[in-house]
Protein backbone atom coordinates (compact mmCIF):
# COMPACT_ATOMS: atom_id res chain seq x y z
CA UNK A 1 0.00 0.00 0.00
CA UNK A 2 1.30 3.25 -1.21
CA UNK A 3 -1.05 4.93 1.60
CA UNK A 4 0.70 7.54 3.72
CA UNK A 5 -0.98 9.24 6.93
CA UNK A 6 -0.56 12.56 7.74
CA UNK A 7 -0.02 13.40 11.93
CA UNK A 8 0.21 17.13 12.90
CA UNK A 9 1.95 18.03 16.40
CA UNK A 10 2.64 20.75 17.84
CA UNK A 11 3.19 22.89 14.06
CA UNK A 12 5.19 19.94 13.27
CA UNK A 13 3.74 17.40 10.02
CA UNK A 14 4.83 14.17 10.62
CA UNK A 15 3.74 11.82 6.83
CA UNK A 16 3.86 8.38 8.00
CA UNK A 17 3.94 5.86 4.76
CA UNK A 18 5.20 1.88 4.75
CA UNK A 19 8.92 1.04 4.43
CA UNK A 20 10.03 -1.18 1.59
CA UNK A 21 10.95 -4.80 2.79
CA UNK A 22 14.12 -4.28 1.42
CA UNK A 23 14.59 -1.46 3.90
CA UNK A 24 14.37 -3.51 6.88
CA UNK A 25 16.94 -5.86 8.23
CA UNK A 26 16.54 -9.10 9.27
CA UNK A 27 14.90 -9.95 12.42
CA UNK B 1 28.20 6.22 14.76
CA UNK B 2 27.26 4.24 17.15
CA UNK B 3 24.36 2.16 15.59
CA UNK B 4 20.69 2.85 17.40
CA UNK B 5 18.39 0.91 15.48
CA UNK B 6 16.71 3.43 13.51
CA UNK B 7 17.56 5.09 10.72
CA UNK B 8 17.37 8.72 9.39
CA UNK B 9 17.91 9.70 6.12
CA UNK B 10 17.47 12.42 4.02
CA UNK B 11 14.02 12.24 2.16
CA UNK B 12 15.06 14.67 -0.35
CA UNK B 13 18.51 15.92 -2.72
CA UNK B 14 20.15 18.31 -0.49
CA UNK B 15 20.75 21.55 -2.34
CA UNK B 16 22.62 22.41 0.23
CA UNK B 17 20.80 26.20 0.47
CA UNK B 18 17.92 25.62 2.62
CA UNK B 19 18.21 25.35 6.17
CA UNK B 20 14.79 23.42 5.76
CA UNK B 21 15.51 19.36 5.29
CA UNK B 22 12.92 16.84 4.87
CA UNK B 23 14.33 13.89 6.57
CA UNK B 24 12.64 10.15 6.73
CA UNK B 25 12.88 7.88 9.75
CA UNK B 26 11.97 4.37 10.06
CA UNK B 27 13.07 1.83 12.83
CA UNK B 28 15.21 -0.87 11.23
CA UNK B 29 16.26 -2.93 14.34
CA UNK B 30 13.60 -3.19 17.00
CA UNK B 31 15.48 -5.03 19.34
CA UNK B 32 17.67 -2.09 20.31
CA UNK B 33 14.30 0.14 21.35
CA UNK B 34 13.56 -0.69 24.86
CA UNK B 35 9.66 0.43 23.83
CA UNK B 36 7.52 -1.49 21.37
CA UNK B 37 7.77 -0.17 18.47
CA UNK B 38 4.11 0.77 17.09
CA UNK B 39 4.17 1.72 13.66
CA UNK B 40 5.19 0.19 10.52
CA UNK B 41 5.92 3.01 8.73
CA UNK B 42 8.28 5.78 7.61
CA UNK B 43 8.20 9.00 9.43
CA UNK B 44 9.28 12.15 7.03
CA UNK B 45 9.24 15.31 8.50
CA UNK B 46 11.13 19.06 7.89
CA UNK B 47 13.92 20.19 10.32
CA UNK B 48 15.49 23.37 10.11
CA UNK B 49 19.23 22.89 10.69
CA UNK B 50 19.73 26.39 11.78
CA UNK B 51 16.93 26.36 14.33
CA UNK B 52 15.82 23.29 15.56
CA UNK B 53 16.71 20.76 18.37
CA UNK B 54 17.04 17.21 17.34
CA UNK B 55 16.18 16.15 20.74
CA UNK B 56 12.46 18.49 20.53
CA UNK B 57 11.49 16.71 17.43
CA UNK B 58 12.28 13.40 18.93
CA UNK B 59 9.69 14.33 21.85
CA UNK B 60 7.28 15.85 19.40
CA UNK B 61 7.47 11.94 17.65
CA UNK B 62 6.62 10.44 21.66
CA UNK B 63 4.00 13.10 21.84
CA UNK B 64 2.81 12.45 19.05
CA UNK B 65 2.53 8.56 19.99
CA UNK B 66 4.71 7.49 17.70
CA UNK B 67 7.63 6.50 20.35
CA UNK B 68 7.46 5.36 23.67
CA UNK B 69 8.99 7.97 26.31
CA UNK B 70 12.01 5.42 27.27
CA UNK B 71 12.78 5.85 24.02
CA UNK B 72 13.19 9.29 23.10
CA UNK B 73 17.16 9.25 23.56
CA UNK B 74 17.60 7.02 21.01
CA UNK B 75 15.55 8.45 18.14
CA UNK B 76 17.15 12.07 19.40
CA UNK B 77 20.32 10.88 19.23
CA UNK B 78 19.68 8.78 15.77
CA UNK B 79 18.05 12.73 14.17
CA UNK B 80 20.97 14.37 15.70
CA UNK B 81 23.65 11.86 13.92
CA UNK B 82 22.15 12.73 10.92
CA UNK B 83 22.19 16.32 11.50
CA UNK B 84 25.87 16.53 12.07
CA UNK B 85 26.69 14.34 8.98
CA UNK B 86 24.53 16.74 7.39
CA UNK B 87 26.01 19.87 8.34
CA UNK B 88 29.45 18.07 8.02
CA UNK B 89 28.73 17.78 4.16
CA UNK B 90 27.64 20.92 3.57
CA UNK B 91 30.52 22.64 5.27
CA UNK B 92 33.06 20.35 3.35
CA UNK B 93 31.63 20.97 0.05
CA UNK B 94 31.19 24.55 0.81
CA UNK B 95 35.64 24.75 1.70
CA UNK B 96 35.41 22.74 -1.54
CA UNK B 97 34.11 25.70 -3.28
CA UNK B 98 35.96 28.40 -1.57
Amino acid sequence: SSAAQVVHSAGRRFIVSPVPESRLREQ
Amino acid sequence: AEDTGVRVELAEEDDCTKSSIALRLWVEDQKKLKGKYKDSGAIEFAFDLDTEVPETVAQEMVDSGFFLEIDVKIVGKSIRDRVSLIKWRRQRSASARN
